[in-house]
């Protein structure tokens, strides 16, 4: 997956990082320290549809019948995330329990063309 | 910004690097709170010593009583579902009765289901004891019973399941638990480690999360 940069216009993942201390969410979130908040932007010319993004995603088998069948598709594909993991939290609830809970799909790894 | 190219996808007007920053905080904001089923960040009126949690994860992680030895404050993505699972740890108020109370909190909307709950205590010297925990209440309910060899003071986590079970199936919040000692001298601060230092009983429950109507069944 490509990483944004100025001039990229292609879709690629941005990066961004929330500090907890910078938010004041750090007294009650004991860890991690902040949040990857990647996130995906970018054109998904024609010639770019399904790469590298379909190859990962459920859509091959329908992707692949449509060109063996030449079928004109209508509309682009998206930039979308294709591959995401779980943000582990140690956070304290209202009563001073400490939780760790393991959020799936919050952290944006890769994207691509789907 | 003028002559900066705007969003490819979306066509969006490029934003001020501060209202990038600001517009990015808040959704990061919104989706912990959301994932976590929570209207607004906890505020933390009574912060427990930093030293007792660095203790109990150090407890947790090296893993002593832990069933499957794993060793570690594990990371919970269980096989057989994806549901949301949660370890929370409790640390106990000790009241001048001696009892210990916790104040637990049930995740608002979601049924749990407690896999797995321990108390861990810090118990001074000892010679060979019996020690005895009950659910604190007007009747007083059995919830299990350890014989301790002779050793140095320590931790020791204490299994309260399945006894405590019907416990969580209430949303009830308090848990007061009542301790016994056969063969200590007779006052719990005699043979507990006090309760205001860094060495505060805890409790670890295990849970995850259950459909609504889903029936746990006996294999």
């Amino acid at each position: 997956s490509l990483s944004c940069d100025q001039n990229s216009e292609v879709c690629c993942r941005k990066d961004y990082y929330v500090d907890f201390r910078d938010i004041g969410w750090n007294d009650w979130i004991f860890k991690p320290e902040g949040y990857q908040i990647n996130y995906c932007m970018g054109e998904c010319p024609v010639h770019l549809a399904g790469t590298p993004g379909i190859a990962a995603s459920f859509h091959t088998t329908v992707f692949n019948l449509v060109k063996a069948n030449n079928i004109r598709t209508a509309g682009r594909s998206c930039c979308v995330p294709t591959q995401r993991r779980a943000l582990s939290l140690l956070y304290f609830d209202p009563n001073s329990n400490l939780i760790k809970t393991d959020i799936p799909d919050m952290v944006v790894d890769a994207c691509g063309c789907s | 910004v003028e002559g900066r190219p705007g969003c490819p996808s979306c066509k969006m007007p490029p934003l001020e690097p501060n209202a990038e920053k600001a517009f990015l905080v808040e959704v990061a904001k919104q989706q912990i709170l959301q994932k976590l089923n929570l209207k607004e960040r906890p505020n933390i009126t009574h912060p427990v010593p930093r030293v007792a949690v660095t203790n109990a994860l150090r407890r947790l992680h090296m893993g002593k009583g832990r069933p499957d030895g794993a060793g570690r404050f594990s990371s919970w993505e269980s096989p057989e579902t994806d549901k949301q699972g949660y370890e929370i740890i409790s640390f106990a108020e000790t009241e001048p009765s001696g009892l210990l109370q916790f104040q637990l909190t049930h995740p608002k909307g979601q049924d749990m289901h407690v896999l797995e709950a321990q108390l861990w205590l810090h118990l001074k010297a000892h010679q060979n004891i019996t020690l005895q925990i009950y659910l604190a209440g007007d009747r007083r309910v059995a919830l299990g019973e350890q014989k301790l060899g002779s050793k140095g003071s320590g931790w020791h986590p204490f299994s309260l399941m399945p006894a405590l079970q019907s416990f969580f199936e209430h949303e009830e919040k308090t848990l007061r638990l009542e301790l016994e000692c056969q063969g200590c001298p007779s006052s719990a601060a005699v043979w507990l480690t006090s309760a205001g230092s860094s060495y505060q009983p805890f409790l670890v429950v295990k849970a995850k999360v259950q459909e609504p109507g889903h029936q746990v069944t006996k294999r």
